[in-house]
């Protein structure tokens, strides 16, 4: 039950990211919270990077998810 | 060490962005 609630909570806050609901963000996207969030753009342009592993500029909802595992766990789950 | 800074970089930055978001979430009405 508690990797059901984490897969919602990705979920969630998955789509505040991507508010058109594109089902990826983008660098765009990412600025935007800015202003939402209390970090700054360098550090939302940091974030995008770090989630966005193989670093062709659209962060899915998988790359999310492990991202944020990594935070959960704090460390990589292969 | 630069590396090791980096690495606690990003991930203290993750760490607050989802902090940030699961405050969000239950601060906001």
């Amino acid at each position: 039950t508690g990797q059901l609630t984490m897969l919602e909570k990705t979920h969630e806050f998955f789509q505040i990211c991507d508010v058109e609901d594109k089902g990826f963000i983008t660098r765009r996207d990412m600025q935007r919270l800015h202003g939402e969030l209390p970090l700054s753009a360098d550090e939302l342009e940091n974030v995008f990077d770090t989630l966005d592993a193989d670093g062709n500029g659209y962060l899915t909802l998988e790359e999310f998810t492990t991202g944020f595992s990594e935070f959960l766990f704090g460390r990589k789950i292969s | 060490d630069p590396n090791m800074k980096a690495g606690t970089t990003s991930e203290g930055v993750l760490a607050n962005f989802f902090n940030s978001l699961l405050s969000k979430k239950t601060g906001s009405p």
